[in-house]
């Protein structure tokens, strides 16, 4: 729903990957795997 | 001169081991010299390139595919030739005259490909010599080819495991640069979110103060 | 039973080409067969284990040394022997024993290494075909072996090509890699950057949001 898309939005950048919650190997590749998929 | 020694068993003395030698220029569509040879006696003659021609023009044969034929028959490898018959005998008339002749069988039927008149030779010891001479000269041409091929082999089997070891290195890298990359993204990115946690903290506390100012 | 023919020219009849024949089963240290033919005649004879043993003790040398200079002498390539020379002669007393004799000569002086009593073969004819069919069935396996090698070394190239290839492109998804890790963590950072950017415009405007409030 809206809300928690905003919600989502605040907190995750449109990659998916958090603006506040260090990420790690494991996280960054997902983030990046999702990426390659999405283009 | 190229040659070519091969064993032959004539159907007329199918007992006894004679060799033959095809002796030739160019390819045996030029002429061709047979030399046999029991170990004791030996025998030798020669056919022209006329002779050739007129030999495929009786068996209505293009030349080229006589020739063609010739070659198998006479100097390609033993397998081959089990399917050649070669004969070999006096003239009925003519005293000191040999022929030899070959023919190629199908199923259940053989022709005639050809023959070559000989003549005995009167010193054999001199041919039984070059056809032993040849031999050896050709062993040892085949022993350096042997070398070179077997060299060469040594060397490509080398330059494989180079590349493989290359190969594997590069795939090494390639990991090795991604983990690298990686870990330099973190660091950079971790910096970046301390940096908007903190912006965060500071954005809470000053619209705390503004509220608290009204 | 394994066996080397090579060319030989006797010093006491240089003019003459005999071949010599040479035939052991381990090595030669345990004994061999000499046959000797000028395309016309042949000998044969053997000299046994005990006899060579005995030969070695008598030129004070170690065994296996003598046997490695038999070696060299007899069953070596052609380079090698120009430092031997060889012999043949029939005995002056007994009739119909032949001495097959073989010096190593050094400098300006030559030593005797050994001989081998030979007899003349009653068939001459056998040992002629012997010779020839031999060299025909080494030269066919030279050629198999050739071509074994020949093929081995055309699938090693093959197989280099595709190693290169492969390494070309590993190296190409190194670099293809690189850039695609570059560019997302180009666009993650950029992100972060805007965020970072959106928090500062938002906390400026409240600290002067405070500001106006006090």
């Amino acid at each position: 729903c809206p809300s928690t898309k905003q919600h989502f939005a605040l907190e995750y950048d449109c990659y998916g990957d958090s603006y506040c919650s260090d990420t790690d190997l494991v996280q960054l590749r997902d983030v990046f795997q999702r990426m390659h998929n999405n283009k | 001169m190229e040659k070519k020694i091969s064993r032959i068993y004539p159907l007329s003395d199918p007992k006894t081991t004679y060799f033959l030698q095809v002796a030739w220029t160019t390819d045996l569509g030029s002429g061709f010299t047979v030399t046999l040879c029991n170990g004791k006696s030996a025998w030798t003659g020669t056919i022209s390139e006329v002779e050739i021609s007129k030999e495929a023009s009786d068996m209505e044969m293009e030349r080229e595919k006589y020739v063609d034929e010739l070659q198998k028959a006479l100097i390609l490898d033993t397998e081959l030739t089990s399917k050649y018959n070669f004969d070999f005998c006096e003239d009925k008339e003519i005293s000191e005259i040999y022929h030899f002749s070959y023919e190629k069988n199908l199923k259940d039927v053989s022709f005639k490909l050809g023959s070559v008149k000989l003549k005995k030779v009167s010193d054999p010891v001199e041919v039984i010599k070059e056809l032993i001479g040849y031999c050896l000269d050709y062993t040892a041409e085949l022993h350096v080819k042997n070398e070179y091929v077997q060299k060469e082999n040594k060397r490509l089997l080398n330059n494989w495991d180079d590349m493989h070891e290359l190969l594997d290195k590069s795939v090494q890298v390639k990991e090795e640069l991604e983990q690298e990359l990686y870990s330099k993204f973190i660091c950079v990115l971790n910096e970046k979110k301390s940096k908007i946690r903190s912006l965060q903290e500071k954005l809470k506390e000053a619209r705390e103060a503004a509220r608290q100012n009204r």
